[in-house]
């Protein structure tokens, strides 16, 4: 950032975040042997009625649960994987019943989608793609966008689910011959896809057409950006991203999350917000989630951290329960709450 | 900085990037 930057840059005094703004709701055990690696909320139909459920995913399983009236959790899925371990949760909107995972080591080497057959509600898990994958996400409208394969040899592909997570439809979308990192839906414009590349570009597809529109070279201060969210407003683009590779400098500490602004038509750039930790807080970006303008992330130091990009400052710190490290953030899709989990497979529900 | 850095503003830039790119 130039010295013109630093001074739209809000870091806050240290009594100006308000740890009481994250509320505990409920808390549950996985109780699985192996790690746990991610968790999500999502939408499922029992017995005629749709319920927000959790699902939590450990190295070797995969659980949902239903929410009993007494804020307390049951688990009434399982889905086993005894060969490639689950490295993340998929999350696809608009579709009930149906969640796809990301298999690998290290890296995705497959893509499942897991459901239950109607008639007996036993699990099953269908096999959706295989190969080098180097990213993925969960779209609206039931699509899901994968890119498998570097540089030249890159696939860009979108998956539409039908309305029961059956039978489905396949679009490629122009690779841009560089290797994508991350995708993001941009809010409010459904056929508008964005995606961040290992040479600092973001990149804009039609989603409709398959068209690469635009790439957009982002400020060089910071490698292999994640972007999180993205809004159009006014002619411009909003784009939140996080920076896991970014060293600490003296001015800012560690940057956790950058609000980018963009202009599509010229694909010219400016650096508006950079949400560093407030005073007395220290440690890197290890992994976080935004949901609509609420920015957590997990720290290295085991705390999380939440981020009003409104505003511009910290405005929640949770340090470790039990004295356990946090592992684990998400917002939950269903509802306005935080899912925190712990490795050992704990997970808490805060309402922010 | 401000917007102005950012050259003229559209905002209708999807549409019309999508008649410029190839198909």
């Amino acid at each position: 950032y130039s010295t013109e930057q630093n001074e739209i840059v809000d870091l806050p005094a240290c009594d100006s975040w308000n740890p009481g703004s994250l509320q505990l709701v409920s808390k549950f055990k996985n109780p699985s042997s192996s790690c746990s690696v991610d968790v999500s909320a999502v939408w499922w139909e029992r017995a005629g009625a749709k319920e927000p459920c959790i699902i939590t995913a450990c190295e070797d399983v995969v659980s949902l649960w239903k929410p009993l009236d007494t804020l307390q959790w049951e688990k009434v899925h399982t889905w086993h994987f005894t060969e490639v371990p689950v490295l993340q949760i998929v999350p696809v909107h608009d579709v009930y019943n149906l969640i796809c995972v990301a298999l690998g080591n290290l890296e995705i080497r497959e893509i499942r989608a897991l459901l239950c057959s109607s008639g007996d509600e036993n699990e099953k898990q269908v096999l959706l793609k295989s190969g080098n994958i180097k990213a993925v996400l969960g779209l609206t409208k039931r699509r899901l966008v994968s890119s498998i394969g570097t540089f030249c040899s890159q696939q860009v592909q979108v998956l539409t689910f039908a309305e029961d997570g059956g039978s489905k439809d396949e679009q490629l979308l122009m690779p841009p011959d560089e290797t994508i990192l991350t995708f993001a839906e941009v809010q409010g414009m459904q056929d508008a896809l964005l995606g961040t590349t290992t040479v600092n570009n973001i990149v804009i597809w039609n989603l409709r057409t398959g068209q690469l529109l635009k790439k957009v070279h982002i400020d060089d201060s910071y490698q292999a950006s994640i972007c999180h969210r993205a809004y159009s407003e006014m002619g411009l683009l909003f784009v939140v991203l996080s920076h896991p590779c970014a060293k600490e400098s003296q001015a800012f500490g560690s940057p956790m999350f950058q609000l980018l602004v963009i202009n599509p038509k010229t694909a010219q750039s400016l650096g508006v917000l950079l949400c560093c930790l407030p005073e007395g807080q220290a440690g890197r970006f290890l992994e976080g989630d935004v949901k609509d303008h609420i920015a957590a992330a997990v720290l290295t130091s085991g705390t999380i951290a939440v981020w009003d990009l409104l505003l511009g400052h910290c405005t929640a710190v949770l340090p470790p329960v039990s004295g356990q490290n946090w592992s684990l953030v998400k917002w939950s899709d269903t509802d306005s709450h935080l899912l925190a989990g712990q490795k050992d497979g704990n997970i808490f529900i805060y309402r922010y | 900085c401000s917007t102005a850095d950012l050259g003229p503003i559209s905002l209708n830039w999807f549409e019309e990037l999508s008649s410029e790119a190839p198909p």
